[in-house]
């Protein structure tokens, strides 16, 4: 039988969360012409010892768990982009040259402890 | 929170935060492309983002340059049907990654006015400028001729691949561009056009824009096409 799970933990766990990087926010719509924002997204969450194996994790991630349960010391596994991709992006420069770039890991797609 | 900026443009590769008076008109084919990029990125599909499926090249930089020269002859066009000469001149200077040009494309914008309508019939050449002279002033020298080709009834831009460009910048890596145009009406219709249009080439000077697109690889970031192996 499955042992249950208390209420609100997988929740807590490690997890993609969506995050929308509004240029005009940053001030950055006076050069950016298009897009106007794009969906970054970012990780949070725990990354407790007995479910490692099931979040997305590195082997790294479990031996420092293991690690971390023998000695408090060394920090838990955290819980990170596991998985990116590019945005393109149009912008004008001060030489009013228009420029079509690829910016490579700037979306989060998946996480996991690491 | 202006030094962080700093840090995130400087890793953009930019040195800082660009301030634009006004955002120059981009043409149909770079909003294209990023639609597209933008589309595949939003339903998960693999891009390949070292080549420009839309231009058929590879590439993984893009800039459009503006033209920064001047016209000659801006007194009334003759009757031998010459419309206009203008020479073009273009900053190659922000060019200079390491890797190649793959594609150097002049495209003419024509300006609201559509001249389709009147089938006018306009012949473009496009010659290399080999010697500048007194900047303004004089006739430049010119060199080879890249594109000499006739357009009837043209209407928004016209596209004109320079292979030559691309070949000699591969080579030396210029640091300007100077092109001379020169526009002609062809003569049979330009006396019926002239009945119809006030002036079509005073039009055409006030509302051509050109504009030089330039595609380049970054070797760092694209390896170079390999055959496969039969």
């Amino acid at each position: 039988a499955a042992i249950p799970i208390p209420k609100g933990l997988c929740r807590n766990l490690c997890h993609r969360h969506q995050l929308f990087v509004n240029f005009q926010d940053l001030g950055w719509h006076k050069w950016v012409i298009a897009p106007k924002g794009f969906m970054a997204n970012y990780c949070h969450g725990d990354c407790p010892f007995t479910m490692t194996t099931y979040l997305n994790s590195s082997n790294y991630a479990f031996m420092q768990a293991l690690m971390h349960m023998a000695d408090p010391r060394v920090p838990k596994a955290v819980c990170i982009p596991t998985k990116l991709s590019p945005i393109s992006m149009l912008y004008q420069d001060n030489e009013k040259n228009v420029i079509l770039r690829h910016y490579e890991d700037m979306v989060v797609d998946e996480c996991g402890c690491g | 929170s202006e030094f962080q900026d700093y840090d995130f443009l400087q890793f953009l590769g930019l040195k800082k935060a660009p301030s634009p008076h006004r955002f120059q008109p981009v043409p149909r084919i770079l909003r294209k492309i990023i639609r597209a990029r933008e589309t595949a990125a939003a339903s998960g599909a693999s891009q390949d983002l070292c080549y420009v499926k839309e231009l058929g090249v590879r590439g993984n930089l893009l800039r459009l340059l503006p033209d920064q020269g001047f016209f000659l002859n801006t007194q009334k066009p003759s009757q031998d049907g010459s419309c206009l000469q203008k020479v073009l001149s273009f900053n190659l200077s922000a060019v200079k990654e390491k890797g190649k040009l793959t594609m150097a494309q002049l495209i003419l914008h024509l300006g609201p006015r559509s001249y389709h309508y009147l089938q006018l019939e306009l012949v473009v050449a496009v010659s290399v400028v080999q010697d500048r002279g007194v900047w303004g002033r004089s006739h430049p020298k010119l060199g080879r001729l890249l594109v000499q080709k006739s357009v009837l009834g043209p209407q928004g831009s016209l596209q004109f691949n320079l292979q030559g460009v691309v070949k000699d910048w591969n080579r030396h890596q210029l640091k300007n561009l100077d092109l001379y145009l020169e526009i002609l009406v062809k003569e049979d219709r330009y006396s019926r056009v002239n009945a119809q249009l006030d002036n079509p080439c005073n039009q055409l000077m006030h509302s051509l824009h050109a504009s030089l697109l330039v595609v380049t690889l970054n070797l760092k970031h694209c390896h170079p096409s390999s055959r496969k192996k039969r």
